[in-house]
């Protein structure tokens, strides 16, 4: 922020984000580049960031997700807040540095563009994607709801109106589609986080099914260090649990999704605050949020690392 | 942009099946026009409703006569959105 011009500790419209992600691939050539996965239904270009020091195109990667959700404004703001905190902390950050040394990181900022345009120009509370449902008036579906993972099942609805709409069948959100070809395309990643808000929660799978995921045990033990190193910044309390137990039942879901396709380390951070505020987080909080979230990343990250399968 | 004004968000506290049974109906009535922000789920956790300002009396009238335990989180939407908007053109003005 000090070399720059974009305020991390406030919100942004998406062409400035895409152009922060810009800068931080100019700024740093050899560690970071910016990649199209795809477009959105409205034709915005969807971004990501690869962080990388080589060892060939099919390392272990982490996927972080972020802002599937458009309102959930504190999302995209931790992520970028993420991708400038990973160059600055690379060389200089032990943990980081052997993080990446071992694998790569995919970071997603902006989801849903389409939806979070939507937020900025009409519709502060939007939540869906922006498609069109033929013969409906309501317009978008739930792109958490939109995965190959128990789809239309529990948690969902099939009316275009409902925010939680999954879609007229998995994948049929280009948005979804575009992570989904990318993930599978590449074959070897090993962790698929999720950023959204609000509750302070770390879940893991599943949301589909009360049925206890066969690596329930460990994901437990990753998410409640997770959640315990981000609370020893500012003593934000997280609870930790199995989606469907834990909020609600929710079919078709990302990490759900990833977890199913072989990727063991799938979590979902719901993060500041408990409802105060809800989706509304003032700018003010943007940085101590993004600072204790870093830190339950590094906790899954360093995990991960140290567990490649 | 749409607007909010008079629009409030309560927080339900739900205790057992029935009552979130009850808040389901409530939620699915369209001409209410709830939205909702965080679902009905487990019993120890709250309900977070959106309620538009002309559904304010009809919303509260139901959740009294059912017995459900409520508070007002955010008394004006409005206001929120209105810094949260300031502080990004002052932001952008920077």
């Amino acid at each position: 922020e000090r070399s720059g011009d974009f305020n991390y500790g406030a919100y942004h419209p998406l062409e400035a984000i895409y152009h922060e992600m810009d800068s931080i691939a100019t700024d740093f050539p050899e560690l970071v580049s910016r990649v199209k996965i795809g477009e959105t239904f409205e034709k915005r270009p969807m971004y990501v960031l690869k962080f990388s020091t080589g060892g060939g195109k099919k390392r272990p990667a982490i996927w972080l997700n972020a802002g599937i959700h458009a309102r959930e404004w504190i999302s995209q703001a931790t992520a970028i807040w993420t991708a400038r905190k990973i160059v600055t902390d690379y060389k200089k950050d032990p943990a980081i540095t052997s993080i990446l040394k071992k694998v790569d990181i995919f970071l997603l900022p902006v989801a849903n563009p389409d939806g979070y345009v939507y937020t900025q120009s009409q519709n502060r509370l939007w939540r869906k994607t922006r498609s069109r449902n033929p013969g409906s008036r309501c317009v978008g579906a739930d792109p958490n709801r939109n995965w190959n993972a128990s789809f239309a099942g529990e948690g969902t609805s099939d009316n275009p109106c409902s925010e939680v709409y999954h879609g007229s069948h998995p994948n049929s959100e280009v948005e979804v589609k575009s992570v989904v070809d990318f993930i599978q395309k590449h074959g070897n990643f090993k962790c698929f986080i999720d950023l959204h808000s609000y509750s302070q929660l770390l879940m893991y799978p599943y949301g589909y099914t009360v049925k206890k995921a066969p690596d329930a045990e460990e994901l437990d033990d990753v998410a409640r260090n997770a959640a315990q190193a981000l609370a020893s910044l500012s003593g934000t309390k997280y609870r930790v649990g199995p989606t469907c137990t834990t909020v609600y039942p929710a079919s078709g879901s990302s990490v759900d999704w990833a977890y199913d396709n072989g990727i063991k380390y799938a979590f979902t951070f719901e993060l500041r605050d408990t409802g105060y505020y809800g989706f509304l987080l003032p700018a003010s909080q943007i940085i101590p949020t993004a600072e204790e979230t870093w830190l339950g990343l590094k906790t899954i990250m360093e995990h991960v690392r140290d567990h490649l399968y | 942009r749409d607007k909010f004004f008079g629009d409030q968000v309560f927080r339900i506290n739900v205790r057992n099946g029935d009552e979130i049974r009850k808040l389901t109906e409530l939620v699915n009535s369209d001409h209410l026009k709830l939205s909702v922000w965080k679902s009905p789920s487990t019993f120890d956790r709250p309900v977070d409703i959106l309620v538009p300002s002309v559904s304010l009396l009809p919303v509260k009238s139901f959740l009294k006569s059912q017995g459900l335990d409520y508070s007002v989180t955010i008394e004006d939407l409005q206001a929120l959105l209105d810094n949260e908007d300031e502080e990004m053109q002052h932001n952008e003005g920077i």
